[in-house]
């Protein structure tokens, strides 16, 4: 473990935690893309299979238990809770998120580190999460401006997958044999895609005014 | 090669 991990994994939960105290105390999920919440739920549950049958540490295992229930959970508040489902917007939220999990699906069909069940999966979740996000930047193009915790909850994942490039960067320099491409790609490709939210949003920052994302 | 039994991150 290494000081950018940890970062990375506690900005990774603050995001979540942020999201789902959001929509537990407003009773509102306005502005947050139900199709994103989802595609990570998959992602976790896809990833962390293996919770109970490979032990690594209490805090791998404490952490995936959070991620799990924190991700499913803001999926239930989203489509169950009955305020709460009132303030999603299904007709802005249209990204067909099945255009991203069959191709993800099919790459990790083909690239992946092993041909085993174990590690095709992690493979399409570590490309499931790459893209995950797209559906909350569309939503947040649509709806043009966002309100702060949503523009948090994105920043804050953006800078999770920021420092766990720089953890890999260290892990490569310091652990020999410590080469995962499939991870260092899709993640590098995540954190692109968080780059031109990232410059909207210094910008917003600066001039402090509503995050207005170009049409 | 990188045996799966090192993914140790989240």
């Amino acid at each position: 473990m290494n000081i950018f991990r940890l970062a990375g994994d506690l900005t990774h939960l603050a995001s979540v935690l942020v999201l789902l105290l959001k929509i537990h105390t407003i009773k509102s999920c306005a502005g947050i893309s139900l199709k994103t919440q989802e595609l990570y739920a998959i992602v976790f549950a896809t990833r962390y299979l293996d919770l109970f049958t490979t032990y690594i540490s209490l805090y791998n295992t404490l952490m995936k238990l959070i991620f799990l229930g924190s991700s499913f959970s803001i999926v239930w508040y989203i489509r169950k809770h009955k305020i709460v489902r009132r303030s999603y917007d299904k007709d802005q939220d249209t990204f067909r998120h099945y255009f991203i999990v069959l191709p993800c699906f099919v790459l990790a069909l083909i690239i992946h580190e092993k041909f085993t069940v174990r590690e095709v999966l992690w493979a399409f979740s570590l490309y499931l999460e790459a893209v995950a996000i797209l559906p909350q930047l569309v939503l947040l193009q649509r709806t043009r401006n966002i309100d702060n915790l949503t523009g948090q909850y994105v920043f804050l994942l953006g800078a999770y997958r920021a420092l766990y490039i720089l953890n890999w960067i260290y892990r490569y320099f310091t652990e020999p044999h410590f080469v995962h491409w499939i991870t260092w790609i899709s993640g590098l490709v995540q954190t692109l895609l968080y780059a031109d939210f990232f410059y909207y949003y210094f910008q917003s920052m600066k001039n402090n005014g509503k995050l207005q994302l170009p049409a | 090669d990188s045996d799966s039994e090192d993914k140790d991150e989240l």
